[in-house]
């Protein structure tokens, strides 16, 4: 599955 | 990691620090929303499930440890220390948590990208950020006297939403990635509410006044 981008936000 | 994400998340650090220096140092909690504070807390402790087994970088894990330390320890100040507590305005701050804890959480149930737990409490954590600012929002407006540390945290917690709105742009357009709708419009709900608060942050600075939202 793919993971958002956004994970590696604070 | 652009120039606008490392703003926003040294803005976010410089107003916890604000915060922590104004508890530690003044040992005063004087117009600061203890549930705004909690909600925090909850906020980080359902969004970072995965930092010791989803390694993104050293700057990630540790900026992640010092978000979860700081807020639970501005709690536990405001509950526990023996000084710290006497300034609380416990009859001024009686916003509910649950009003905002038991929306969001639901919301977050029917509105995600997976249903599965980390994804659902990850989702929730977005929904709970966009809104734990309130009770301390309302907070400001019973407070006749806004005291500097105090307006300059919650300014800083505002500048950096504003900050990350412009990294979301910035990335939206340098990166091959697909659209986060719920990142997006929950980071957008959350820096709308502090609109009217830098409406009058901007207004008193301009006229070298005292800060005061009107009632």
């Amino acid at each position: 599955s793919q993971e958002s981008t956004t994970k590696d936000e604070l | 990691m652009n120039i606008f994400r490392l703003a926003g998340d040294m803005t976010h650090l410089a107003s916890v620090l604000v915060l922590l220096l104004k508890i530690h140092t003044i040992k005063s909690c004087a117009g600061v929303s203890l549930k705004t504070q909690e909600l925090y807390a909850l906020v980080f402790a359902t969004r970072y499930l995965d930092i010791f087994t989803h390694f993104i970088s050293i700057y990630n894990t540790l900026m992640k440890l010092i978000f979860l330390g700081s807020s639970f320890s501005i709690v536990w100040y405001m509950r526990r220390h023996k000084i710290v507590r006497r300034s609380y305005d416990k009859e001024q701050d009686t916003f509910r948590h649950l009003f905002l804890i038991l929306p969001c959480f639901l919301l977050a149930l029917v509105i995600n990208e997976r249903f599965t737990f980390k994804e659902v409490m990850w989702t929730f954590s977005l929904y709970l950020e966009a809104v734990a600012i309130l009770p301390q929002l309302v907070l400001l407006q019973r407070t006749r006297n806004i005291d500097n540390l105090t307006g300059q945290y919650v300014f800083l917690l505002g500048g950096y939403r504003a900050l990350y709105i412009l990294n979301w742009i910035y990335r939206y357009f340098t990166e091959q990635h697909f659209v986060h709708w719920i990142t997006w419009i929950s980071g957008l709900v959350q820096t709308l509410l502090y609109a009217d608060f830098f409406y009058y942050y901007f207004h008193s600075w301009k006229n070298n006044e005292k800060l005061q939202l009107p009632a």
